[in-house]
């Protein structure tokens, strides 16, 4: 899981059965108490591998959208929470936004946009790269740094700063600290669950090099099932997205858009292998 | 598929904020938050941080979970 910190932003990322959305009334008291008030919000998700595992508010989409309007205050008058389908219902992207009237102007002069990936079904043998070798005593920031190394993960941007951990057992964590920009990696990888994400952010006009990350990410990973979303992107680099991935061996099968306040266009797209 | 096993997709959620404090301006803003602050609003979700960096521009925490 991670959490960045900007000074006008805050992004928390969590996975298992973490309460996420409890996280939102003390972080606006705090940000209420230095004087900040908060004007944009933005929640997503993917599909639960194991949705009756979740606790409140997280119980359904339903739920979670509830305790979301319950959370923030009036001010953020522009709401919208839309769950963006593809051809199998087990893989949807759920999204809750709400803004204030002058942050849904100032956002749609943003540059920035966001790529969320989450893939499962990950290549066994490449999975078992981030399991501990047992016995080895190493802290999870040792085992975190050998793991980065032989995966290949620190290749993914190679100008960026690593911060990595390794779980025991198993189990990997990274954020990736670019000048501005942040990416970061979570994986799972235990047979019959495995799970990893990539998540960038990123200037729009860096579509180029996007081929070459994806390129490289779904080569450590080798999954048979894979999404995209793009937040606040390019139509050029939806397409980036859809051959990068394409030239990897997966199958696009479905791609749906839509517009949302304090986010703007989010591309949602899904891959999956021929065996499929 | 495992009945039930450790949950990997992740929620995610970004908030933005405005505001007069000067701090913000300098690149400071929700970066002054103590510590204990930040522990707190992670006791919450259930988190604890293992891991940490920072730059200029932002601070990167690595989450337990």
């Amino acid at each position: 899981s991670s959490l960045f910190v900007y000074p006008t932003k805050i992004i928390i990322k969590t996975c298992g059965t973490t309460q996420l959305l409890k996280s939102i009334s003390p972080l606006l008291s705090h940000a209420h108490d230095i004087g900040l008030n908060v004007c944009g919000c933005r929640y997503t998700r993917g599909n639960f591998i194991f949705p009756k595992a979740q606790p409140f508010p997280h119980t359904s989409f339903k739920e979670e959208v509830m305790y979301l309007e319950e959370s923030l205050p009036n001010s953020l008058c522009y709401r919208k929470a839309s769950v963006m389908p593809s051809n199998k219902t087990t893989h949807s992207w759920h999204v809750y936004s709400a803004s204030t009237d002058e942050y849904h102007m100032v956002h749609h002069m943003s540059n920035v946009f966001t790529m969320e990936v989450c893939m499962t079904e990950l290549d066994r043998v490449l999975a078992r790269k981030f399991y501990q070798h047992s016995g080895n005593g190493n802290s999870g920031d040792i085992s975190g740094k050998e793991m980065t190394m032989a995966t290949g993960i620190n290749d993914i941007i190679p100008s960026a700063l690593i911060c990595d951990f390794s779980f025991d057992p198993c189990g990997y964590s990274m954020n990736g600290v670019n000048g501005v920009h942040y990416s970061t990696i979570h994986v799972t990888p235990e047979d019959g669950y495995s799970y990893a994400s990539f998540e960038l952010m990123g200037f729009t006009d860096d579509s180029d090099d996007i081929d070459r990350i994806l390129n490289k990410v779904v080569q450590i990973f080798r999954p048979s099932t894979m999404s995209v979303s793009t937040t606040c992107a390019s139509h050029d680099m939806s397409m980036h997205v859809k051959n990068a991935i394409e030239q990897n061996g997966l199958i696009h099968r479905s791609c749906t858009i839509d517009e949302f306040p304090a986010a703007g266009s989010i591309v949602f797209q899904t891959f999956t292998t021929r065996r499929k | 598929m495992a009945q039930s096993g450790f949950e990997g997709f992740e929620k995610r959620l970004e908030l933005n904020f405005f505001g007069d404090d000067p701090m913000m301006n300098i690149g400071i803003g929700l970066r002054q938050l103590s510590f204990e602050s930040v522990q707190e609003i992670l006791d919450a979700v259930q988190c604890t941080v293992v891991s940490a960096m920072g730059n200029q521009y932002f601070d990167a925490y690595v989450l337990s979970e």
